[in-house]
């Protein structure tokens, strides 16, 4: 198992890495992944330590081998069914969000408890009841959910998805979820990005 | 300045000590914050040493004096003015979202460049057009504001936003944009939260 800081780290150099190799870059170096990763040269060789043996010392590494060999141990060598839980306006959002397909995540399915919103449509989905979720999760062969309910039904939508069969939930609601030890619970805070936002405004660099 | 990767840790310490102080923890240890934080108890000491002489050797932390440290530290010592930069779905669900004033943080405007929207009501706000942004921004007092409109209007808003003295856009549109030097630009990702949630997800811990 990867470390759970050492696995943010090589998330955000996956995403630099990604992004030189859409720029046409061919080789970067660690200094180059650190500088877009607000990491150090000597963190970043040690953390790709993890991914096997790569690049070679001094001539740094090359960009295509290495987003291949990074996405290999994040295991993201296949498409991953995603659902969302709760069509509401950030739970909408989310089905419009583009580059999903970069990643090689599917949108599959979208849940609400409000009969109204059953069977509209919403991006790519139809919206679905919580009726047959067991039936449903199977059928589209989910994997992971969005959970985007408001935070007073946020535990009990969790619980739903936990019985139908998810094995991951990505937490958008401002509440904390219990699931049990095999389920995992990654949670969305952008207050951590506005609180950094905070610290840079009212610490300017000097000109 | 504290570095980067500092800095982004320092937030989260921030965020378990603030959880520890409304569960009515008393006092706690660099062992409970890195259990809660994922990182290691040696970081938290390290870090926590940008903060100033805390906690003493061997008997932990106070819970509300180190809250009210890590506070000054990152500059939260005032209330921020926060605007909404695109008021439709994420917009909307942004301004609904409680605990804002948990983190010393006030929504104080909204802008659409939709005249359909302008007028309208949107949680505590009424959405303003681009006409005077400038002095809206004096008006108010802005300090910061989140960029949530599509991905192809990113950069023209943005720069409506600092032509008009915003000093830092917390950016959640999916597009790289460019400010200069002095203005600070923070991206909400959540795609990095479902690529960790995808490691796990793969790698399920052995029962
Ligand atoms: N992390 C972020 O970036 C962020 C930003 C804004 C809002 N939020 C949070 O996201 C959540 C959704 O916000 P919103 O503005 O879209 O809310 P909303 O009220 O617009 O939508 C919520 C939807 O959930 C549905 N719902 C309620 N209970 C349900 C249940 N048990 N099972 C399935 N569906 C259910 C409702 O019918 C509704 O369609 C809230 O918790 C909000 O605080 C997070
Ligand atoms: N980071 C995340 O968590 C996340 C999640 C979902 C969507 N998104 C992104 O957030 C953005 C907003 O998504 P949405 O679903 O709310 O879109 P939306 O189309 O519902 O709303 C966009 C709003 O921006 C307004 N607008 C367009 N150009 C503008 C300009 N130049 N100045 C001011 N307002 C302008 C529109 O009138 C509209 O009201 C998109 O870029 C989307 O990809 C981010």
């Amino acid at each position: 198992m990867i470390p759970t800081a050492t696995l943010g780290r090589l998330v955000t150099y996956l995403r630099v890495v990604a992004e030189l190799e859409t720029e046409g870059v061919l080789t970067t170096s660690s200094e180059a992944i650190a500088g877009r990763a607000h990491a150090t040269a000597f963190q970043v060789r040690k953390d790709l330590a993890y991914c096997g043996r790569l690049g070679t010392r001094g001539s740094g590494y090359q960009v295509a081998p290495l987003a291949r060999e990074l996405r290999r141990a994040l295991g993201l060598t296949r498409v991953w069914h995603v659902a969302i839980m709760g069509v509401g306006r950030l739970g909408q959002a989310l089905a419009d969000y583009p580059n999903f397909d970069r990643y090689d995540f599917a949108l599959r399915a979208a849940y609400d408890a409000d009969p109204a919103k059953v069977g509209s449509t919403v991006g790519p989905l139809v919206v679905e009841g919580l009726d047959d979720l067991a039936a449903s999760v199977a059928r589209h062969a989910l994997d992971m959910a969005f959970l985007t309910v408001p935070a007073a039904a946020a535990q009990g939508a969790a619980d739903a998805l936990v019985a139908a069969g998810i094995r991951g939930i990505l937490n958008f609601a401002p509440t904390v979820i219990e699931v049990p030890a095999h389920i995992r619970v990654e949670s969305v805070d952008f207050l951590a990005g506005l609180t950094r936002l905070t610290y840079y405004v009212g610490n300017p660099p000097a000109e």
